[in-house]
């Protein structure tokens, strides 16, 4: 099952290397950005966004106007299998609400869900646009049982799913990663 | 199937993304490194080692003391899925043979074998250590496969694989390194 070894993949290559480090880059951001951010006590998480019919944008700002990209974190540089200070980066994004406040946050979509979209166009790979939303699905459910039993990653993630219902709001997705910030307080 | 999903993943979000940009980056590297490289003309391929028990070291020197690294090539920056400018790089290597005659290539191991090693040792992902290396064939067959049917990726790599029935020869990854660079001549 395609989805299984993708949430295996994103958490043991991905999610389990850079979430212990989150916490040190976020607080050195800060430290330079004091005169810009309004981080106040905002969140310590990656949200990890999750759209049911992984239709991935490379830029959030495009999928909804109050949402705006900051700046990068600082660089994690890891030597992995052969490739030298590899660089692993998350992206700070300014969030507006609809009466103007805006809050800050490191957001970005699964990865995988990108492969699992494009594999379903390609005839050699072996499923459709019908099993897609199942492998999502899957995916989801797996990673997020992955993740509940992972000390390493506990408390350092939120897990966002995009249902595309909504797609025809155009603050849809700010409005959602808004409603989960807020949660957390 | 896991390796089936990771091949898919391995090619769609990576190889198809960087292979193209591979030979523009070699020229660039060789401009700028003139008084010390020794590249000649070598291989502008990338050269993916599949070691087939999923061992994969993070140096390509700790596996060989006549491979040294040189060099990274230069970055290439991505918008991808959220994260702004996400970097793709590779590792130049200098190969010494036992003349002690140097050649310099672009060489690193297929990273989702990593997955495959460490799902094997997590009781919770469903395979063990004996389904492992059908898996790692698999890998290697289905990434094979879609890489002869790719038209971005023709002529642009070497599949490598390293049969670990050798791994007592100290210098067994650089002479199969320096026969597959050979064999290209
Ligand atoms: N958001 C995000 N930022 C990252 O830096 C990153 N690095 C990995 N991942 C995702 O985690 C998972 C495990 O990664 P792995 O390295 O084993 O496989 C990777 C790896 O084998 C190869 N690859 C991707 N980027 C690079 C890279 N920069 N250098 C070498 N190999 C790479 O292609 C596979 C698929 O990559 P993505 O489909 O982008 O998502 C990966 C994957 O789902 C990332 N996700």
């Amino acid at each position: 099952n395609v989805a299984h070894g993708l949430a295996w993949s994103f958490y043991l290559s991905y999610l389990h290397l850079v979430l212990p480090h989150l916490e040190n880059s976020i607080a050195a951001f800060r430290a330079t950005h004091q005169a810009s951010s309004t981080w106040g006590c905002g969140s310590k998480k990656l949200l990890i966004l999750v759209p049911l019919n992984a239709n991935i944008s490379h830029k959030l700002e495009d999928e909804d106007s109050n949402i705006s990209f900051y700046d990068n974190l600082p660089n994690t540089e890891i030597d992995r299998a052969g490739v030298r200070g590899r660089v692993y980066k998350h992206s700070v994004y300014r969030v507006k609400d609809e009466q103007g406040k805006v809050r800050e946050c490191v957001c970005e979509y699964a990865t995988p869900l990108l492969t699992l979209y494009k594999m379903s166009h390609e005839s050699r790979a072996g499923f459709g646009e019908s099993e897609r939303r199942q492998q999502v699905l899957l995916f989801f459910r797996t990673l997020q049982d992955i993740l509940e039993h992972s000390l390493e990653c506990r408390n350092r993630y939120k897990l966002i799913t995009l249902n595309d219902e909504h797609e025809e709001d155009p603050h849809f997705l700010s409005k959602t990663i808004l409603r989960h910030l807020q949660q957390q307080e």
